[in-house]
């Protein structure tokens, strides 16, 4: 699955999934990634999100959308998405997730959930500070 | 100096991130890097989780759900389970500049796409095919049914209601595969 945010020079703000779902998944399912504020969400106001994982955890609690809103009241995107995964994990300590958060002012974080298996979070980042495209990790909590 | 324009995605799918910047950089809006880079990750299937040739479900087809939102406009164009269409972000990008709905799912996606001039084709692949064998000679595992027969945990469907509903103390049994995700 990729998820994408971008927040152009103008503020103008876009966010995107595509994904061919999870393997074996049951004809018909269909996860978090087309439904707006769970596998991404964007307004000019406060900024984007876009999540990854277990889409049928995902979608139940709108990450991308509480990430923007968290981002809307002041927290800075590591902090939002922070935020979001430690909302899941009271309910699902064990789930398979990662947010990304930007927002409109051009910062940016990420935020995963701690498993055995899956311990730090990749993510790709490009803006004008940087003259490539540059990966970024982050420690699951 | 201002971080912006800015691109963040998820996972390490380099070439994405590339296409979307150099999108804004000719001077595309948001709406176009989006639209780009996600493209680029199901023209080179990323990961295996995006586009055709991935991820099959249990009768073996790959279907491609795909979301893109303005937030200027607070628009939003989507596809769910959409069948033999490669280009899913690109016919979000149609269902948001189209048409004043939402989300667009199933078979009926595929002929909207088509509508749109979007090819049908199939969307599996060997490597899809053999996915899907696999799991088949492993009955099945793993899968995502609860509370039927027969016994999902060791058989494979078609499967029926059980009769009664077992309290599941946790909703996640299998392993994470960081492979399959949404």
């Amino acid at each position: 699955t990729i998820g994408m945010v971008v927040i152009h020079k103008t503020g103008h703000t876009a966010a995107g999934t595509s994904t061919n779902g999870i393997k074996f998944k049951i004809p018909g399912r269909v996860g978090d990634s087309p439904i707006p504020g769970a596998g991404a969400y964007a307004d000019d106001t406060a900024g984007a999100a876009a999540a990854t994982g277990d889409g049928d955890t995902l979608l139940r609690f709108l990450p991308s959308y509480q990430a923007v809103e968290y981002m809307r009241g002041g927290d800075d995107p590591a902090i939002a998405c922070q935020k979001v995964i430690l909302r899941i994990q009271k309910y699902y300590p064990n789930f398979f997730g990662a947010v990304i958060c930007a927002s409109v002012n051009g910062s940016y974080g990420a935020a995963c959930n701690k498993l055995p298996t899956f311990t730090q979070f990749s993510f790709m980042v490009s803006n004008s500070l940087h003259n490539e495209p540059t990966e970024k990790k982050v420690d699951c909590i | 100096s201002s971080p912006l324009p800015l691109v963040v995605n998820t996972w390490p799918f380099k070439n994405a991130t590339e296409a979307a910047w150099w999108t804004l950089l000719s001077g595309g809006s948001a709406l176009d890097a989006v639209e780009n880079g996600c493209a680029v990750c199901e023209k080179e299937q990323c990961d295996g989780t995006v586009g055709f040739g991935g991820s099959p479900d249990e009768g073996g087809e790959t279907t491609l759900d795909a979301m893109i939102m303005d937030g200027t406009a607070m628009d939003v164009g989507a596809v769910g389970g959409l069948r033999r269409i490669k280009n899913a972000i690109g016919v979000a990008r149609r269902v948001l500049e189209h048409t004043t709905h939402t989300l667009l799912v199933g078979d009926s996606a595929t002929k909207f796409a088509e509508s749109m001039g979007f090819t049908n084709e199939d969307l599996s692949t060997k490597t899809s095919r053999d996915l899907h064998s696999d799991w088949l000679s492993r009955n099945c595992q793993p899968n995502y049914w609860r509370n039927v027969i027969p016994d999902p945990s060791k058989y494979c469907g078609p499967y029926k209601p059980s009769g009664f509903l077992k309290q599941s103390i946790s909703p996640h049994k299998e392993e994470v595969d960081i492979h399959s995700h949404d």
